[in-house]
């Protein structure tokens, strides 16, 4: 481990540690590595992914607001800095593994739509987010379809009728509608060292 | 699918910030 190498996470004891915590091999981590390298100095070169450089990735511009970018930047970002570090990239991925189980994608999703982290899926909080995607989809209902479109998802999520779905209410409800979890699986990240081959020219280890 | 058969969720989903398979695309 050079001190270049510990700067940049490409000593072999940071990268067969999140081999460890992860499902990717050290390779598919270095792999990783070249996609977080371009993300990560799209706008400011510091090695650090901010909200403006994934939204560029994902939205193709840095500017306005997604609320989904931001619950997903959210999520990424585990230490609450308001940056994405390498490790937190490389945890996040690994649930959107191919072989990552339901039960964590789910979780995800769960703690993704839950925007005030009450620990419960709350009616409001869907409305936000209905009304949220039909403006970023120069979609319009009338107020009527969308609550009737609230009643509809509630009957069938909140089987206990509080007016919340709780995590179990929600485990149900995806198992019934597994299409809702189709964003959380990446068929990239099995083959991610095909899709980033680069890795080669820094590789620290031949997994 | 029309939104009025839509869950919310469904609808939801759809959003390009959920969509992180962009971040492979070249």
């Amino acid at each position: 481990c050079s001190p270049e190498s510990q700067k940049r996470l490409r000593c072999y004891d940071n990268l067969s540690l999140l081999a460890s915590e992860t499902r990717f091999s050290v390779n598919e981590v270095e792999a990783l590595y070249e996609l977080f390298k371009k993300l990560s100095s799209s706008i400011i070169d510091d090695g650090l992914i901010h909200k403006e450089e994934l939204q560029l990735a994902l939205l193709r511009s840095p500017y306005g607001e997604n609320l989904f970018l931001d619950r997903v930047f959210d999520l990424f970002d585990e230490k609450r800095n308001g940056v994405i570090e390498f490790d937190e990239f490389v945890h996040a991925l690994s649930i959107f593994h191919p072989h990552a189980p339901m039960e964590e994608k789910s979780d995800f999703v769960f703690k993704l739509y839950d925007l005030r982290q009450t620990g419960f899926i709350e009616r409001e909080e869907v409305k936000q987010m209905v009304i949220a995607i039909l403006m970023e989809s120069d979609m319009r209902l009338s107020d009527e379809l969308l609550e009737a479109i609230l009643d509809k998802t509630f009957a069938d999520a909140d089987t206990d009728m509080d007016g919340r779905i709780s995590k179990e209410e929600w485990k149900v409800f995806v198992s019934k509608h597994p299409s809702l979890l189709k964003n959380m699986t990446l068929p990239y990240l099995k083959d991610i060292t095909t899709v980033f081959p680069s890795f080669i020219f820094n590789t620290e280890v031949e997994d | 699918a029309s939104p009025v058969t839509m869950n919310a969720f469904e609808l939801i989903s759809k959003s390009r910030g959920l969509d992180l398979a962009t971040l492979f695309e070249k």
